[in-house]
């Protein structure tokens, strides 16, 4: 998927670069 | 019982009683008795004061204390409700609830626009939006031209914007998430489902006298 076609907060939660699931050691 | 309800309360300020947290919340007792074992373990991580500094909240998300990353920031700040620059257990509990699954979506809504409003001024601005895409896409080192970004922001104000005073007004973030699903489904982490299952020390720990399921 191209980064220009995706709305900023998308991309934002594409790049976040992490899960809160990580807190659960997952 | 007594006895060993304040030795956790001194172990742990900000400790509040499991069933009184479970009726304000969308967890059991026994969830937010698991929930305490993992609070103990992450408040311990770095130094044992019973309570979740930013350092021991970036180690547990990234196995590295020193990562900085906005957007872990931000959920840091959110989850310090109190403001005192660490979590304790009672906001632990408060803002991990939002993320469950049975929490309301009018809940994962308002936390969602809080996340974007970097500077709490009740708006999500272009200038938040941007200086959160800019710093994240340079920590995943992806790169973009700079008159990428700015067609990406265009496009997404022209269509969240929809009374163009260029900033987001709440309402105008219920319609586009509404519009956009997708966008809030980092908000529900579907272990908290499981959550007694993956901590069931819990049991043997438990300040209750009968476990409420």
């Amino acid at each position: 998927v191209k980064p220009v076609s995706m709305n900023a907060f998308e991309l934002i939660s594409k790049t976040q670069g992490f899960s809160l699931d990580n807190l659960f050691g997952k | 019982m007594g006895c060993f309800s304040s030795k956790v309360a001194r172990q742990f300020p900000g400790h509040e009683d499991p069933v009184a947290l479970a009726s304000q919340t969308a967890f059991s007792v026994s969830e937010v008795e698991a929930l305490f074992e993992l609070y103990k373990s992450i408040s311990s991580s770095v130094v044992d004061d019973g309570l979740i500094s930013k350092e021991e909240f970036q180690l547990a998300l990234f196995k590295n204390r020193k990562k900085e990353n906005l957007f872990a920031n931000r959920i840091f700040e959110l989850f310090d409700v109190k403001h005192k620059g660490v979590i304790d257990f009672s906001d632990f509990v408060r803002s991990l609830n939002v993320f469950h699954p049975n929490a309301s979506l009018e809940d994962k809504i308002d936390f969602s626009f809080k996340l974007y409003d970097l500077d709490n001024t009740g708006f999500i601005e272009r200038q938040e939006v941007k200086q959160m895409l800019i710093a994240l896409l340079c920590e995943s080192e992806m790169k973009l031209a700079d008159e990428t970004v700015e067609i990406i922001l265009d496009k997404t104000f022209l269509d969240a914007d929809v009374n163009r005073d260029g900033k987001i007004d709440k309402s105008e973030w219920e319609n586009f998430v509404c519009r956009n699903p997708s966008l809030l489904k980092i908000m529900t982490l579907h272990y908290l489902r499981d959550i007694t299952t993956t901590f069931p020390s819990f049991v043997f720990n438990s300040e209750v006298d009968e476990i409420a399921t």
